[in-house]
């Protein structure tokens, strides 16, 4: 399985529907303070199922839509894309790039479609945590985490290693 | 069950041992399963004793210390159980310029071992002059955010603005 | 003892507001009492909202924007109830250049107008270059630590060995 | 209230007696990851009446005691000396230098002496929370506590307000 590229539109900070290439190597985001780079790394989290809203620093699901600035109005959708290239079980066959999107809509919820279809965050949750890169695996380490891996409790730790197993 | 987590906690340790060795450049640690007879019950500890240094409680190691432990649990985990995406936002901002060059050097054979892509936020200069390419995340008109791909003298640049 | 606290609140939110402003290069915020009629029962909420952007839940600040507003916090104490001392252990660690010249000229104003004395651990050559004096700490005999005056020079020369 | 020198002797890593002077203005404290920086600022703070090992990083008090290295052997011994000049309430005149000193013995526990006499280590809090400046008020920021300081429960920020009035 291949990540290739993730798109934003209405999430946090991103009004404008921006896209982001994930190829090969090291690819660097950089930035002054607050400009949204840890809004894209929450991006990615969201659309492959993260269901804490404190888990993106919010109180609320519904903190991930643009809510404004001084010069626009709050909108009322988000939505995050991620394409995926096979092979993926059968999601996606080999060099076959499918579509995962969420959106969310003020007031109503939130909801994820693969391939076109409508399916539930927990089948997104698992498509991923088979290949060990989940919302809350050991494959997004976000800001201030990676201390928190040593001074956190033995038990806590040990999730990680059943995340992985 | 039981026995597919006893044997990814093995590899996870072997590869832990190692990266540690690498980001401290010498010590020694392991991982100890609190219960080894019931994994599922037990608590992941770590022990870990930077070079020159005595075995103590991993709570008394400092903030780039621990940062580097950290770093080896999490790549360890990656050799264990490869990944298509890592995602690393500002795991460096608690070390010093050395660690942060053997961190680079970690991160640049494990991408190379696992065919893993690698996704860094980062503030640090040396950071982002080893990565493959770059994109700036800017806020021209405020409280938006646009992307833009950059070249290595203009995020230096942008670090600057005031 | 009630009424005390009250002014106490009203003086540290004066300063609090001024000093964001003055950290956000604009923006505003204020402190508040969960319960101004019992300020003891009270919790201590932030509003905060950088410049450009939508007043929303702290939570949602970037983390070098959480460090602005920390730091508007302790010197907005500090301004209300001058201390002798001011002890900062890498307070600048999430905040990109620009940023930490804003906290630097603050610091510098705070320790004019009270005449405290600050102690500050930094890796940040900006910062380092602002203090009155260096001290290196260094641990030649591994494990053992020993302190030792140093120059701008030296300690820009230390944060580079690997 | 002036802190005027700090001198540590096998406390954490500082095995042979250090003497730090806190002058006037700003200053630096600089050094690679784990050289000690940190355990300056805890040296401050256990002198200063720290209660809580948690606080300094430890899971018992006897942790600030130097704990050996490749090279030396483990100490039982861990003094901290704080030199305060007054004027000081009763305790120093204007000008008057006075010394107080922490002492932990490995299997003894720990004790303050302030101008050569033993005191509680609630004297020596409270010392220090008239002038506020305390093991725990707002005037020592440890290595990651500022971000938590916007993090932290409303009801644990307003404490900071009353160790301040
Ligand atoms: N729903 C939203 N609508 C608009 N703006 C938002 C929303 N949620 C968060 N933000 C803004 O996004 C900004 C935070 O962005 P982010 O955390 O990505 O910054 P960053 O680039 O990681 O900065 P740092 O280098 O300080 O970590 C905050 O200023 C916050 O106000
Ligand atoms: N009782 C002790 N005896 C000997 N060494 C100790 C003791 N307690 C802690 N140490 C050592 O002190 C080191 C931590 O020092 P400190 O936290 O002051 O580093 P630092 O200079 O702040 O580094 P950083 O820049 O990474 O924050 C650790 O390596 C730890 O092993
Ligand atoms: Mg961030
Ligand atoms: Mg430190």
């Amino acid at each position: 399985m291949r990540l290739t590229r993730l798109r934003l539109s209405g999430f946090k900070s991103f009004a404008d529907p921006t896209e982001i290439e994930l190829a090969d190597g090291l690819t660097g985001l950089v930035g002054p303070n607050g400009c949204g780079k840890s809004n894209i790394v929450e991006a990615l989290r969201w659309v492959m199922g993260e269901s804490s809203a404190r888990g993106l620093r919010g109180s609320e699901m519904e903190d991930v839509v643009f809510a404004g600035s001084a010069s626009r109005a709050s909108f009322d959708v988000a939505e995050v894309t991620l394409w995926i290239e096979g092979p993926c079980g059968d999601i996606a066959g080999p060099g076959e790039q499918v579509e995962l999107s969420r959106r969310i809509v003020r007031g109503v919820g939130s909801a994820f479609r693969l391939r076109g279809r409508e399916v539930r965050a927990r089948d997104v949750q698992n498509l991923f945590s088979d290949a060990s890169t989940g919302a809350r695996s050991a494959a997004i380490i976000g800001q201030g985490e990676i201390v928190r891996l040593v001074d956190v409790r033995a038990d806590e730790r040990r999730r990680l290693l059943e995340e992985a197993a | 069950g039981r026995e597919r987590l006893r044997s990814v906690f093995v590899e996870v340790d072997r590869h832990f041992r190692a990266l540690f060795a690498q980001l401290f450049g010498g010590g020694r640690a392991e991982l100890r399963l609190t219960e080894p007879e019931d994994p599922f019950a037990a608590g992941l500890e770590l022990v870990a004793m930077p070079p020159g240094k005595t075995l103590q409680h991993v709570s008394l190691l400092s903030g780039g210390e621990k940062s580097l432990a950290g770093l080896a649990l999490v790549f360890a985990f990656f050799l264990a159980r490869p990944s298509p995406l890592c995602v690393l936002d500002e795991v460096d901002a608690a070390l010093d310029d050395a660690n942060v060059e053997r961190f680079l050097d970690v991160m640049e054979e494990v991408a190379r071992t696992t065919q893993t892509r690698f996704l860094v936020v980062s503030h640090h200069p040396l950071t982002m002059a080893r990565m493959d390419r770059l994109y700036g995340v800017t806020m021209l008109e405020k409280g938006v955010s646009r992307l833009v791909s950059v070249s290595l003298e203009r995020a230096l640049e942008l670090r600057a603005t005031a």
